[in-house]
């Protein structure tokens, strides 16, 4: 009951393609993941400058547009252009979500609670992720239990907005192939963005 | 969000796969008849895909101007609906190392009355769009397209509501048990003492928000200027890339003597003697 995806496309490999580049951004300096965290918190309430963002650095842009890039110090600027590639790679897991979601995880960044969201979120898909169809699964309580009450109703709405059924007051859920695409952006974003608020 | 899921559901009664929900209540008139989307057409992950993103101009924005301006065309009103109960389980038992032990019913629906009409093109107009010329002068936003290797998208169906609607949703739980729990979300639950939660929304849309749309791809003909409506598989790049012919011409080909290499590239091509490096 199985999809027969290849193999490349199993949660395996989505760990993989993840954990690659959450090891890129960590070894990236310190000062520039934070400038990085600071950088996306503050684009993350507004769409369009996340999408802004996502053109310049994707279209090579930033030379000929009074953008904040063309404004910094060349040092600065080559460190946030070798950057470009992770950058981009979570840009464009974030724009996968909605305006909802950003908001959701704006608070999280602000909250310190990625960690606790990104491995509920992975408990969810790595069993799951396989089914083409509607089947429930049951929360872990631990995981539940770690995040506090405004953080689980935000980590909830989050989960929501991805098109699965879960609700804050029930533990049980049911997983929907719908919400597998943005439960896999959802997961990029929290890995790399705890990476970067490591920093 | 209470619009997605609404509009989702209601490209599901639509019954084609081609139509694609629109997410956001705020930028649906973006998704009108022959507006513009781009999409990046590389992503550096396998596992999601990039959404459709509105360029804020219209195909007859690229187009020579024209005297023959396509008339919309409208289907037959229809109404749809949609009142979805669900009951997530049944009972929710859950009994962990954390001292949980809940009891009760979970449940959500959702409901609305969606009153819609397609707008549509016709195949003459769609045929007659494909005749057109494209402006010389490229606009900016083509530019950038070209640069990062987008390809473009034209709006050619609208589903649009014909009235104001309200969308509905509610969710509630009906507990009982008890709930000797450390997390405050489901003691929040018992100390409200009736058992039962309920959190409904409501959203007021107005009438000829675009709820979802089908879109074509754009490709640029070779010659740069005339350009070809596809269907949307995005197996074909807008811009195309320049093909080895034109490269040979417009390029000065010098390449070291290598019976193979001369062999593929000798048909057609103006030989060109090698200079010292």
């Amino acid at each position: 009951g199985r999809i027969q995806e290849p193999i490349s496309r199993d949660f395996k490999s989505l760990q993989n393609e993840v954990s690659r580049e959450m090891q890129a951004v960590a070894e990236l300096p310190r000062d520039i993941r934070d400038a990085l965290f600071h950088t996306i918190l503050a684009k993350l309430r507004d769409q369009g400058a996340l999408q802004d963002l996502t053109d310049m650095l994707d279209g090579n842009l930033w030379d000929h547009t009074g953008s904040f890039l063309s404004e910094m110090r060349e040092d600065s600027r080559n460190v946030w252009l070798e950057s470009r590639p992770y950058v981009i790679y979570l840009l464009e897991a974030l724009l996968v979500l909605s305006d909802i979601q950003h908001e959701l995880l704006a608070w999280s960044m602000e909250k310190r609670i990625l960690p606790q969201q990104r491995e509920l979120v992975e408990s969810i898909l790595e069993p799951n992720f396989r089914y083409p169809w509607n089947i429930p699964f049951t929360l872990d309580p631990k995981l539940l239990a770690s995040l506090q009450e405004e953080g689980l109703a935000v980590t909830f709405g989050l989960l929501q907005e991805c098109g699965l059924r879960v609700a804050p007051d029930n533990p049980k859920g049911t997983w929907d192939l719908e919400a597998k695409k943005p439960l896999s952006a959802l997961y990029g974003s929290l890995s790399v963005l705890q990476q970067l608020a490591e920093a | 969000s209470l619009f997605e899921r609404t509009s989702k559901n209601l490209v599901k009664e639509l019954g084609g796969k081609d139509f694609r929900p629109v997410q956001n209540p705020l930028s649906a008139h973006k998704f009108c008849q022959l507006k513009l989307l781009r999409k990046k057409r590389r992503t550096l992950s396998q596992f999601w895909e990039q959404p459709d993103v509105p360029v804020d101009h219209t195909l007859m924005d690229i187009l020579e101007p024209s005297p023959s301006v396509p008339e919309p065309v409208l289907t037959e009103k229809f109404v749809l609906i949609d009142k979805t109960v669900w009951k997530g389980a049944a009972e929710v038992d859950v009994t962990a190392g954390l001292e949980v032990s809940v009891s009760g019913k979970a449940t959500q629906s959702c409901e609305c009355s969606l009153e819609v009409q397609s707008v549509t093109i016709s195949p003459w107009d769609l045929e007659d769009l494909q005749k057109r010329k494209v402006l010389d002068q490229e606009p900016s936003f083509l530019k950038e397209c070209r640069t990062r290797g987008d390809n473009l998208y034209v709006v050619t169906e609208a589903v649009k509501l014909t009235n104001g609607t309200v969308l509905q949703d509610s969710s509630s739980v009906a507990a009982t048990g008890t709930f000797s729990v450390p997390w405050s979300f489901y003691a929040k639950s018992t100390a409200e003492g009736s058992g039962l939660k309920v959190r409904e929304r409501t959203m007021t849309v107005p009438q000829g928000t675009v709820m979802a749309y089908k879109k074509k791809q754009l490709v640029f003909r070779e010659d740069g200027r005339a350009i070809l409506l596809i269907s949307d598989d995005d197996k074909q790049k807008t811009f195309p890339e320049m093909k080895m012919q034109e490269l040979r011409t417009s390029v000065e080909i010098l390449f070291i003597s290598d019976d193979n290499k001369q062999k593929a590239f000798s048909e057609g091509t103006k030989r060109r003697p090698i200079l010292p490096i």
